[in-house]
């Protein structure tokens, strides 16, 4: 029986651990989201010619690019929901041990 | 000499508006100037891509760009140096006037 207190015991800080890592990806992938939605906007928001490098930026092109920014931040959303998966996982498997941690 | 004194002080005003205008004609193609020389800073800085548009700018589009607007502001000197040669010319004849003045 301490041998299975010890493996519970362990099992939990890995799961824990595991969420911890799994937090901090999922505010990577939040920021570069975020960032990618400010170079959309920024983007979207030229008018004939680009106000730095002062070249006519016309409509066709403009929307090559948002159209590859916006597949970009489709992927980031689509990696969001994948680690929100992983961490509906881990909170199931995480329950299941502190149920059995009083029973041992 | 009634006659020449009103002509002489007519005179004097006439060259004073001038002058005003021409003051204020300075000005504003000094800003016009200053207002290019940012503009040719804002480009000259770009490296790569333009950070707005995002862009690749080459080397050859960038030279392009700048020698059009290098040839504006040496445009604007040139003007300057002009609205310079007016302003002297003004100065001459103002001071023949106001020194026939006290003649009169
Ligand atoms: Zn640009």
């Amino acid at each position: 029986i301490n041998e299975m207190i010890k493996n519970n015991q362990l099992k939990i800080e890995e799961l824990t651990e595991e969420k911890q890592k799994l937090n901090e990806q999922k505010g990577k992938v939040k920021n570069q989201g975020d960032e990618l939605k400010k170079r959309i906007k920024k983007i979207e928001e030229l008018k004939g010619a680009c106000p730095t490098c002062e070249r006519p930026l016309e409509e066709h092109t403009k929307e090559e690019i948002l159209k590859d920014l916006n597949e970009e931040i489709e992927q980031k959303r689509a990696e969001y929901k994948q680690l929100i998966e992983k961490e509906k996982e881990l909170d199931k498997q995480l329950k299941l041990e502190k149920q059995i941690q009083p029973l041992l």
